[in-house]
């Protein structure tokens, strides 16, 4: 061995590392490629999600934007020495915009261990003033777009001016019958993890008596300042058991099912807002209104930047992205409240879902395939988790 | 991150904002 080695002549010459690349990007393409495909109600019914744009949003496909995010998210969850801590976050705040006044922790910025603990702040007590309105922001952002959607016609949103995407690909379409094709197990929360609300206190929103009748859409609008609708009997000072989340694994949305929203009342319509919250936003979000979440729906999409500049070039954008589909129901019918991930904010949180996990490493699965829980236990009497006007919900985090 | 909301209300739900505006946690963004 040692002749060997001393012996045997060493020969160089360039490695061709540029080929080797050329076949990775190739490679990905094909995969890429793959994958894509037309937002359509192809022949079986099965919605499935194109990417179409410039050239640069092509580009942006190509890049691993999950595996990007992840590290992203994984380099802020590093602990900051505590002298870098209020320089940093004030150098933060200033090139995003961020009001410091008012955060939890503003007299001691050095509280917050890393950057991604300070982009998950919360605000002082008292911060935002919940409106008496039907309908109240449920997050700091900007109104990328909002109106009303011609349910007559194919069932699509308006993302900006001029770009739309089909609101079944957002939402899921409903699957058969219970069995068909899926998995339904108990997920029990450990308890503690969620408030309690006896459903009397919870009926009672913004001052206005709210009947649990009224709140989840069987009687009429609010009893102002009279007394609650005795009609819903509750057993007294029943409280809301911790939510269990059955796990249903989700299907690819299958042949002919109907949509989250197909039969609206008479003299009802259908309306969206969609809100953009810029990296210096505050990133929890609350409750819009009070309301009931029946279910969520889980879709392990890409994680394309979702600023303004993005939205108005990559059509679709909204049903490519990952996502977590809240649907449930308030006192007018249909409610839902979609938070979508984007490149550095990859992590969506829900208060009382402790068994959802977004952007995990892996193979995504197919576009338009999603996984669903439903928050069966979380109420005996309304049958799904409820929540009050402005409750924070859960947020969004980095990576 | 962006968040969207699709909700049925009456078709005399009217929103009390418009697009491009900036909002916060709890403002009024519609009323019947």
């Amino acid at each position: 061995v040692a002749e060997a080695w001393k012996e045997t002549p060493t020969t160089w010459y360039p490695l061709p590392v540029a080929v080797g690349a050329l076949l990775l990007v190739a490679l990905q393409y094909r995969k890429k490629r793959s994958e894509r495909a037309e937002v359509d109600s192809s022949p079986d019914g099965s919605q499935v999600v194109r990417l179409k744009g410039p050239w640069q949003v092509h580009v942006l496909g190509a890049l691993p934007l999950r595996n990007m995010s992840r590290v992203w998210g994984y380099l802020n969850s590093l602990e900051l020495p505590i002298w870098i801590r209020p320089t940093g976050f004030r150098l933060y705040s200033f090139i995003f915009s961020a009001d410091l006044s008012e955060i939890e922790h503003s007299s001691d910025l050095t509280k917050y261990v890393s950057l991604g603990d300070f982009f998950y702040r919360r605000l002082k007590p008292g911060s935002r003033p919940i409106a008496e309105a039907l309908l109240v922001s449920p997050a700091d952002g900007r109104i990328l777009h909002l109106g009303e959607i011609d349910s007559e016609g194919d069932g699509r949103v308006e993302q900006v001016k001029g770009l739309s995407y089909s609101l079944d690909a957002l939402l899921g379409v409903e699957r058969g019958e219970k069995g068909e094709g899926k998995d339904v197990i108990e997920v029990p929360f450990k308890r503690g993890d969620l408030e309690h609300v006896d459903d009397k206190e919870f009926a009672n929103v913004n001052g206005i008596e709210y009947s649990l009748d009224q709140l989840i859409g069987r009687g009429g609008s609010p009893a102002k300042d009279g007394p609650a609708d005795a009609s819903v009997e509750q057993p007294a000072g029943s409280t809301i058991r911790d939510a269990s989340v059955a796990m249903e694994v989700g299907v690819r949305p299958g042949i002919g099912r109907k949509s989250s929203f197909s039969e609206l009342k008479e003299g009802s319509g259908l309306f969206f807002a969609v809100i953009y919250l810029a990296p210096g936003d505050y990133h929890r979000f609350h409750s819009p209104t009070a309301w009931v979440v029946e279910r969520r729906r889980h879709f392990a999409g890409e994680l394309f930047s979702v600023s303004p500049w993005m939205a108005r070039r990559l059509a679709n954008l909204f049903v490519l992205n990952e996502r977590v589909a809240l649907l449930g129901r308030w006192k007018h019918g249909f409610f839902s409240m979609i938070p979508v991930g984007a490149t550095n904010v990859g992590s969506i949180k829900i208060n009382f879902d402790e068994a959802l996990r977004t952007n995990v490493r892996g193979r995504k699965p197919p576009a338009g395939t999603f996984t669903e829980a439903v928050y069966s236990a979380a109420s005996p009497i309304l049958h799904g988790q409820p929540l009050r006007p402005g409750q924070e919900m859960g947020g969004f985090s980095l990576g | 991150s962006t968040i969207v909301l699709v909700f049925e209300a009456p078709k005399g739900f009217g929103f009390s904002v418009k697009a491009g505006e900036v909002v916060r946690v709890g403002q009024a963004l519609g009323d019947i």
